[in-house]
């Protein structure tokens, strides 16, 4: 057993868990906020078996978008970043997944 | 070290946590989202010794209880799913928890 | 790659999370509860190089501070809890940061 923890935009998030829940898989959403702008995207849990996770992966590649933003970010920044004169739109590219696989050494359900 | 992520019904969510409170566990809640029934759940990190995994897991299975619910699924539902008829309200069982144990590496608390 | 989970007390996440972004370290703020004073706290996810664990843990170190608390606990106590007369105002250290380093098998960025 693994399990997966994919973090991705909020755009995507209802195609992935659709073409996820279509297959079969088991997940479960969670709000949360990226760090650099500030915004809301989804995190998701995903356990699977160990066989599964290139499939899972492939889903996730396919329905979640790179996309490229221009931003001013909303950090009170700290000195040092503030010194880089961010006060220009930034742009920057935001994936369409991350996604890290973890080892599950014990599962139960019930 | 491991880290328990068990995902629980919302109704069993004071219960079980209040046990676990009263054992001298340590837990942290996160709201979270069913990916099929896309209704609000909770999400528990536990963090234990190795050797108390067996009595966190008994006190989940102790205070969350599987249910059978009928539901009309709400998800914008991908094609091969709405072909499989789906209009007709859809009897579920809904586990009491969902557990995957994971292994911590380095544990730190200041 | 290793995935750093920290729940930290929300007076101190805004900090940690400029020091972590100025740093050039890619984080994941998730809304929490802690499972005994029931107040809202802040888990980051955090998934950097091995050799990172230690620059990243420090700077959690430095940004998040214990506290003392006063509080009349929320919890509807089970039996043997209230028993326990927790009318009183109860002290309760709470730490700056509890950390949770967890081995990642695979990541995938796309
Ligand atoms: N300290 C920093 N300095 C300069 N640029 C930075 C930066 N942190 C992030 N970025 C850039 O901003 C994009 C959005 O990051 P954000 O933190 O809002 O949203 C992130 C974050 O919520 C999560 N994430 C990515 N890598 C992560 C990691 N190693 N650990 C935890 N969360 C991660 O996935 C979202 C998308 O990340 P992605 O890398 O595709 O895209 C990132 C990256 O291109
Ligand atoms: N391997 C896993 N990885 C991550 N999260 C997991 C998981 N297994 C279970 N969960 C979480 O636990 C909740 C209850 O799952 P359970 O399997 O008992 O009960 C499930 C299951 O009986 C059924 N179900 C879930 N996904 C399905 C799917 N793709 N196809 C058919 N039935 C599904 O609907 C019930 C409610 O599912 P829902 O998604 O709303 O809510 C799920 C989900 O949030
Ligand atoms: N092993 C673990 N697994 C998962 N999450 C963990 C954890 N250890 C700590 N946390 C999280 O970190 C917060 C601060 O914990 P800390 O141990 O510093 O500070 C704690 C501790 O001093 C005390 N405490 C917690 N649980 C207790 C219990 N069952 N009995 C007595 N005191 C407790 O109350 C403070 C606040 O706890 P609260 O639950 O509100 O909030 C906790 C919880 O959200």
């Amino acid at each position: 057993m693994k399990l997966i923890v994919a973090i991705v935009q909020d755009v995507d998030a209802r195609a992935v868990l659709d073409a996820l829940m279509a297959d079969g898989y088991r997940a479960t959403r969670i709000s949360s906020t990226g760090g650099f702008l500030v915004r809301g995207n989804s995190t998701f849990l995903v356990g699977v078996e160990e066989n599964q996770v290139e499939t899972v992966a492939a889903i996730f590649k396919k329905h979640c978008h790179a996309r490229r933003e221009f931003v001013s970010p909303m950090l009170p920044l700290s000195e040092e970043a503030a010194a880089r004169h961010w006060v220009q739109p930034l742009e920057v590219e935001v994936g369409g997944a991350t996604i890290f696989v973890l080892n599950v050494d014990q599962f139960e359900h019930f």
